[in-house]
């Protein structure tokens, strides 16, 4: 009556993630942002994002194999989030904060948008 | 699982893909 936690487990099977991702191994579906192409899982998109939850969980969407972002949307903004999304890592500063602000916003990812919020408060 | 003792295994979990081939 005990149970055995490998308590890195979350981080390591992140890290394979990002690996496949690196290596586009099983990627099924390509994001063009302004005209840049981003490789990734859909099940990773949508355990990070309200957006693309929303957009692939629409039986209308189940088999779409790529998609465009809306010309808004800043490809340097979405790879941070992106990474993010692959590692737990946000590496923001002060030139991409507020296009990340606004990316992590329209990805409707709100704790990453809050914490891009705070930390452009914090640089003023 | 609350409620049961859990011992905590602070090593790698799963194997690691490689980068590359």
């Amino acid at each position: 009556d005990g149970c055995i936690q490998f308590t890195r487990h979350a981080g390591d099977v992140l890290l394979n993630f990002n690996r496949l991702r690196s290596r586009n191994i099983l990627t099924d579906v390509t994001v063009q942002v302004d005209g840049q192409i981003f490789h990734a899982h859909k099940a990773i998109l949508v355990a990070c994002s309200g957006f693309f939850y929303s957009v692939f969980m629409k039986p209308e969407n189940s088999s779409l194999g790529a998609i465009s972002l809306d010309p808004k949307v800043d490809p340097k903004g979405f790879s941070l989030l992106l990474d993010f999304m692959y590692t737990s890592f946000l590496n923001l500063n002060d030139s991409v904060a507020l296009t990340t602000l606004n990316t992590a916003i329209y990805l409707q990812m709100e704790h990453v948008a809050d914490t891009c919020h705070r930390f452009i408060k914090s640089r003023h | 699982y609350e409620g049961v003792n859990t011992i905590k295994e602070r090593g790698r979990s799963i194997h690691e893909i490689p980068r590359q081939d």
